[in-house]
C-alpha cells in the first residue's frame, strides 16, 4: 500500500478494483519489456516525463481529499473542479504548497504577523505550460471559546485577516517593506472552518517574476479593538512549541494553485451563433 | 485485460451467428501493474472499457448509430468487399481524478478527460 497519511475508505475505492479482481482468473504476469513499454506510454498520456519519486510520509491536505471524493462522486462528465462560487474556471489541476520554512520565520516576534513563502516557480512548482486559473491561501483555525473570565471573554471578537503581497522586503532600521494588499477576510474567533484567502495576484506575480517572490505578509487584528490575549492562536500560522510535527502538518498553512494544463480540448461549439451565419 | 466470460449477461448480447453486438466490455487498468502504488494516493487504478462486438444491418437503436453508419452497413450488406461494416468505438466518454505526490513531496490533484468509456456504438 501507499506509504500516505491518506485512507480511502472502501466505498472511495471504485468498485470495479473489488469486482474485476473478484469476477476473473488470475493473470498471467506480463514481461518486464511490456510493462517498460506500457508504463512509457502511460506516463506520457499522464504528462510526465519519468515516474516521480516518491518521498517520506506525505499529509493528503484534507482540502485535496474533499475534493477527489467530490470529482469521483459526481455524476457529471466534467474535468473540471466541482468548487461552485470559486473562479477556478478552466482549471483542471490543483497543487498544494507548504510554507517554506527559513530562517527568516525567526524574525516575525509578534503574534499577530508572519510571512509564508511557497516556492511556486521552481522544480516541483506550476509547470511553465500551465496556465494559472486562481490561487488560494488556506489558513487552518482553532475555535476559541467563552471560558466566564470578563477579561478572556469572547464576545464579540471578530479578527481582520489580511494578506499582503511583499513587493520589496524591508531592512531592518533602513526602509520599510513595500507590500500590496491582495484580500482580506473578517472572521468569528468563535468559529473555526478554514479560511481561504484569494492570491492570484500574488502567484502570477511569481511565476512571471520568480525573484520578486517574496512572500506573503499575513497581519491580523482584532475589529474591535479589544482582542482577548490568545486571539493570535486562533489563525494558525505558525507551529507551537508543544506541537507534533505530524499534527502542525494537518494544520499548517497551505497555498493552493488551479492550474489548466491545456490538455483538455476545447468542444467544438454546436451551432454557429445567430451573428455568424450568411444570411441565406 | 479484457475479460470474455459465460456469464448470463453476456450470453444475451450474442446474435444467432455467434457474433456478438457492439457492446462495452470492463477492462481495469491496475496502477499496481506498473509500480504506481506508491506515488498515486487514489484510485488504485481504473475501470478504462473497451467497445467490442459487430454492427449488424439492420441496425437496433441501441446501438447508437448515426445516420451515416446506417448507410455504410446498408452498402456492406449489399456489397460486402467494397465497403466495410461501421466500426463499433466508444461514443460517450467520462474524466478521471488522480490524486498523487510529485517529486517535491507536494500533492496534485489532476482530472483526466475522456480516460473511461461510458457508451459504444456504430460509428
Amino acid at each position: 500500500p501507499p506509504a500516505h497519511a491518506l485512507e480511502l475508505d472502501a466505498e472511495d475505492v471504485p468498485d470495479a478494483a473489488t469486482t474485476a479482481a473478484a469476477a476473473t482468473p488470475p493473470r498471467p504476469r506480463p514481461s518486464p519489456e511490456v510493462l517498460q513499454t506500457v508504463e512509457k506510454n502511460l506516463l506520457s498520456l499522464f504528462g510526465f516525463n519519468k515516474r516521480p519519486k516518491p518521498v517520506g510520509n506525505v499529509v493528503i491536505p484534507e482540502a485535496m481529499v474533499r475534493l477527489y471524493k467530490q470529482q469521483t462522486g459526481m455524476d457529471l462528465d466534467t474535468a473540471s473542479l466541482p468548487l461552485p462560487g470559486r473562479l477556478t474556471r478552466s482549471a483542471n489541476t490543483v497543487r498544494s504548497f507548504p510554507h517554506k520554512a527559513s530562517g527568516v520565520d525567526a524574525t516575525f516576534r509578534r503574534p499577530d504577523r508572519f510571512r509564508l513563502m511557497f516556492d511556486v516557480a521552481g522544480q516541483g512548482g506550476v509547470p511553465r505550460e500551465e496556465r494559472l486559473e486562481a490561487a488560494e491561501l488556506q489558513l487552518s483555525r482553532s475555535a476559541l471559546h467563552q471560558d466566564g473570565d470578563e477579561d478572556n471573554d469572547v464576545g464579540d471578537v471578530r479578527l481582520r485577516v489580511q494578506v499582503h503581497d511583499i513587493v520589496r522586503p524591508g531592512v531592518r532600521g533602513v526602509r520599510g517593506p513595500i507590500t500590496r494588499l491582495v484580500d482580506q477576510r473578517v472572521v468569528d474567533v468563535r468559529q473555526g472552518e478554514d479560511v481561504r484567502l484569494d492570491v492570484l495576484p500574488a502567484v502570477h506575480r511569481w511565476i512571471e517574476d520568480p525573484a520578486g517572490n517574496h512572500g506573503l505578509l499575513i497581519s491580523m487584528a482584532a475589529s474591535n479593538g479589544s482582542s482577548r490575549a490568545d486571539a493570535h492562536r486562533h489563525v494558525r500560522l505558525r507551529r507551537h512549541a508543544e506541537e507534533d510535527e505530524h499534527a502542525w502538518k494537518h494544520v499548517q498553512p497551505l497555498l493552493f494553485t488551479y492550474t489548466d494544463d491545456g490538455r483538455i480540448p476545447k468542444r467544438p461549439a454546436r451551432s454557429t451563433p445567430r451573428s455568424k451565419r450568411a444570411h441565406q | 485485460g479484457g475479460h470474455h466470460n459465460g456469464s448470463h449477461h453476456h450470453r444475451k448480447h450474442k446474435r444467432k451467428n455467434g457474433t456478438e453486438n457492439c457492446r462495452r466490455h470492463p477492462l481495469y487498468v491496475d496502477f499496481a501493474d506498473v509500480g504506481w502504488n506508491d506515488w498515486i494516493v487514489a484510485p488504485p487504478g481504473y475501470e478504462a472499457y473497451y467497445c467490442h462486438g459487430d454492427c449488424p444491418f439492420p441496425m437496433a437503436d441501441h446501438l447508437n448509430s448515426t445516420n451515416h453508419a446506417i448507410v455504410q452497413t446498408l452498402m456492406h450488406s449489399v456489397n460486402p468487399g467494397a465497403v466495410p461494416k461501421a466500426c463499433c468505438v466508444p461514443t460517450q466518454l467520462t474524466s478521471i481524478s488522480m490524486l498523487y505526490t510529485d517529486e517535491e513531496g507536494k500533492v496534485v490533484l489532476k482530472n483526466y478527460q475522456d480516460m473511461a468509456v461510458i457508451g459504444c456504438g456504430c460509428r
